[in-house]
């Protein structure tokens, strides 16, 4: 586990924290994409098939169950929650879910690193979690007034993915056999879709003005 | 070369 890593996984765990942290407490789920949420709980359903099989560590399977059990506590949120329900605009968040599932399921049965059912699905995630934040940046753009809890998730998830860019390189130079073109193209295909969203939201801090995104 | 070098990632 290098600092890079390490910086990472906090900095995913921090943006989730920040998501459940506005839901639970302003009971309002404005402004969110339920249809990022489900592709992010398929993403980790998938990848975590070896959850119980597969030890690494102490570590990896506490942080495994939380994400799992954070992503689907926000669609359960989202779907069912007497109150928070009633803030998700349905008709904003249009993105269709098909759309970026078949082609990653067509893309991970043909190239993957070993054609098994775990490392299929394994493979798909990645793919899937490359592309699975897309209907979060259309609704963005489509809403008008982002607020500031939504703007710092998307951003804490594209720095999440950043700083793992730079736990690859340091593992490649200090790791042998360390090859993983799968893994690396489609976590910098993920990391580039952020950086739109990136200059808008340093424009915003820099300018101190709300953080809005263009049609 | 472990072909699970990358599981032991998120």
């Amino acid at each position: 586990m290098n600092i890079f890593r390490l910086a990472g996984d906090m900095t995913h765990l921090a943006s989730v924290l920040v998501l459940l942290l506005k839901i639970h407490t302003i009971k309002s789920c404005a402004g969110v994409s339920l249809k990022t949420q489900e592709l992010y709980a398929l993403v980790f359903a998938t990848r975590y098939l070896d959850i119980f099989f597969n030890f690494v560590s102490f570590y990896n399977t506490i942080m495994k169950l939380i994400f799992l059990g954070s992503s689907f506590s926000i669609v359960w949120y989202i779907r069912r929650h007497r109150i928070v329900r009633r803030s998700y605009d349905k008709d904003q968040d249009t993105f269709r879910h098909l759309f970026l599932l078949l082609p990653c399921l067509l893309l991970a049965l043909v190239i993957n690193e070993r054609f098994t059912f775990k490392e299929v699905l394994w493979t798909f995630s990645l793919y899937l979690e490359a592309v699975a934040i897309l209907p979060q940046l259309v609704l963005l753009q489509r809403t008008r007034n982002i607020d500031n809890l939504t703007g710092q998730y998307v951003f804490l998830l594209g720095a999440y993915r950043a700083l793992y860019i730079l736990n690859w390189i340091y593992r490649y130079f200090t790791e042998e056999h360390y090859v993983h073109w799968i893994t690396w193209i489609a976590g910098t295909i993920q990391t580039l879709l952020y950086g739109d969203f990136f200059y808008y939201y340093f424009q915003s801090w820099k300018n101190n003005v709300r953080l809005e995104l263009p049609a | 070369a472990d072909a699970d070098t990358l599981k032991d990632e998120l």
